[in-house]
Parts: C-alpha cells; sequence; structure tokens
C-alpha cells in the first residue's frame, strides 16, 4: 500500500465520460436549462458549446436567483435569460494527463470537475462518489 | 500511517454541530424552505422538529418538482404544501459512536451524513467536503 503512488496516479479510470454527462449550451435559455437539470435530477451541469468546448457550470441556484424577483418568482423571465448570462465560468477543471493528487484536492470545495484533452476538447467529469469509492476501496486495501 | 486506524476513528471531530446546520421544521411550508434552502445557498438541509429530533432532509429539487405543474410553475402550491409531504424519510444517518469506515462508506452515496447521539437527539451532519479533506491530509501523511 504505497501512499505516493495514489496521488501520483492517473485520473483516466475516474472519468464520467461526456456521453454520460448531462450538459446544456450557453445560448440555451434557462427555461430549457432548468427543465435539463430537473430531468437530470443534478444539483450543477456543465455547460458545454457545439464543438464540446468547456464554457462554464450551471445550477438550479443560479437559476433560482435569476428568476426570484423582490416579492414572487418571475417565471417570465426563464425565456429572456440566456445559459451564458447565469452560468459561472470559474469552475474546477484539469487535463488528462493531470494526476489524482490534483483532482483530490479539487474535490475538498467542488462537487465535480471537469477533465478536458490537451486542445481544450471536453472529456467528461470527475465526481466525488467516484473518488470516495475509490478511496474507500484503498483504505480497506 | 496505519489504515486500520483511520477506519475504527472516532468520527466526533468530523461533526459540523447542529447550531451550524441549516435546517427547517417538518410542519414549514415548502415557501419558506424554498427561502431557507436559497439564502443558505445549500442543495439539500436536514428537517428538524422543536425538539431537535431528525425528521429527514429537504432538497431544491423535492421543491421544485412539487410546484412544477403539467404545463408550468405553480407559485400557489409553496404555500399550501408542508415539508413534512415533500421530505425525504429515508436518509443517511448514524449515532455518535459510530466509527468513520461507516461514515465513509455511506459517503459515496450521499453529500452529507446526519448524526444523532443514542438518545436520538440531532448532533450535527458530517459532510463530504469534511471528509475528503481530511483523506487528503492523510494520504499526504
Ligand atoms: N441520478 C442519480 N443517481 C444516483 N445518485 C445521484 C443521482 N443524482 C445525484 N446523486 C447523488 O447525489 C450526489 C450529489 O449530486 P448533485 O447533483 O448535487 O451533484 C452532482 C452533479 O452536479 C454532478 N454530476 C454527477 N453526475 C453527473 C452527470 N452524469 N452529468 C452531469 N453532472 C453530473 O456532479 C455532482 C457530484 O456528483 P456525485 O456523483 O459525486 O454525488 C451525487 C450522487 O451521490
Ligand atoms: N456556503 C458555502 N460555502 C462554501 N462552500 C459551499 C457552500 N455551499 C456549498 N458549498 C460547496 O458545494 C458543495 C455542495 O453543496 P450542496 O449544497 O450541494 O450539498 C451540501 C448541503 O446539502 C449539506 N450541507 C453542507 N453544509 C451544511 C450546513 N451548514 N447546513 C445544512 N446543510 C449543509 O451537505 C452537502 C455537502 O456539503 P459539502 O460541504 O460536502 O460540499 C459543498 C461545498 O463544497
Amino acid at each position: 500500500l504505497d501512499d505516493m503512488n495514489i496521488l501520483d496516479s492517473s485520473i483516466m479510470n475516474f472519468i464520467i465520460s461526456v456521453e454520460k454527462v448531462a450538459h446544456v449550451q450557453p445560448n440555451n435559455n434557462i427555461e430549457h436549462a432548468l427543465l435539463i437539470l430537473i430531468k437530470s435530477g443534478y444539483t450543477a451541469i456543465p455547460v458545454l458549446d457545439t464543438s464540446f468546448r468547456l464554457h462554464g457550470l450551471i445550477s438550479k441556484a443560479q437559476i433560482l436567483d435569476s428568476i426570484l424577483g423582490i416579492e414572487k418568482i418571475e417565471p417570465e423571465r426563464l425565456q429572456k435569460t440566456l445559459v451564458s448570462d447565469v452560468m459561472t465560468s470559474d469552475i474546477a477543471r484539469v487535463k488528462d494527463t493531470e494526476r489524482f493528487e490534483k483532482v483530490l484536492s479539487f474535490s475538498i470545495n467542488h462537487p465535480f470537475i471537469c477533465v478536458e484533452s490537451n486542445e481544450g476538447s471536453f472529456l467528461g467529469i470527475i465526481t466525488r462518489s467516484k473518488l470516495l469509492a475509490y478511496l474507500n476501496g484503498f483504505l480497506h486495501g
């Protein structure tokens, strides 16, 4: 059980690949994004353009905040506002050549980490659930 | 670095104590719950009664699902529906005498675990973030 190896190991086995990742596009409206979020059941998902480049992530919280007026919910804002108006672009992202150590440290403050190829193509996400399942197995070595 | 010890260690140091945990009561309406969830910024929070007994947890997703009619959002349901109508009572919960091993295995599928005293009084929660921060430190031994 060599602790140094685990920190230094590749992240390829942890990636949930792009075709399994729920996502929306920057120019979708937030009504579409809210439907995708509710249907997928996720709190937040990546924002990818049609070339599968990563633009940010969008969460239910951001959408709810943007339709909450002073005294009531304003559903009409759902169609007028775009994902790109509401999303956060400050996200946890790594290249696929990155090591486990970096992804583990990102996971302390981020429920998932986005993985890109060296050319900037979105490859998938690494979730806390997968990291914890792996660490659980590792400690029962 | 003895892996057996970590699995066997106490969970007391990981608990975010009750006064720091955002929560709602079973007989609150879901409009109040949604405001607490939006203000606190959390995806889901525990449901505690006035004697601090744990009844379940409630999430933004559950509230959104309950106000989504067939074609539109129905804000009027926000005031008529109670937390107890919408919450889930099937949650990850342990006694404070439980060990790290159990909490780690729960964390694979649960973003947080509720901790209760032997008498059934809610003591706080253990989050994935705290477990990952600890494991990160442990592996850098
Ligand atoms: N449909 C489902 N089936 C089974 N368990 C489910 C589930 N939806 C959520 N969970 C559980 O709840 C945790 C938190 O999900 P959340 O949506 O807040 O936060 C998620 C979500 O924002 C994102 N995510 C996970 N899988 C995704 C996917 N396939 N596409 C897009 N985003 C995803 O990564 C975050 C962390 O995910 P993680 O798996 O660590 O942790 C998940 C998982 O343990
Ligand atoms: N105000 C804030 N400041 C800094 N970071 C924040 C934050 N709100 C959320 N985060 C980050 O986002 C993660 C997911 O939060 P979420 O609300 O989906 O899921 C949370 C939430 O449902 C619950 N939770 C955490 N702290 C809570 C508290 N004080 N009261 C009630 N519920 C809490 O436990 C879940 C896992 O929390 P965890 O800390 O592992 O993971 C958090 C944390 O890394």
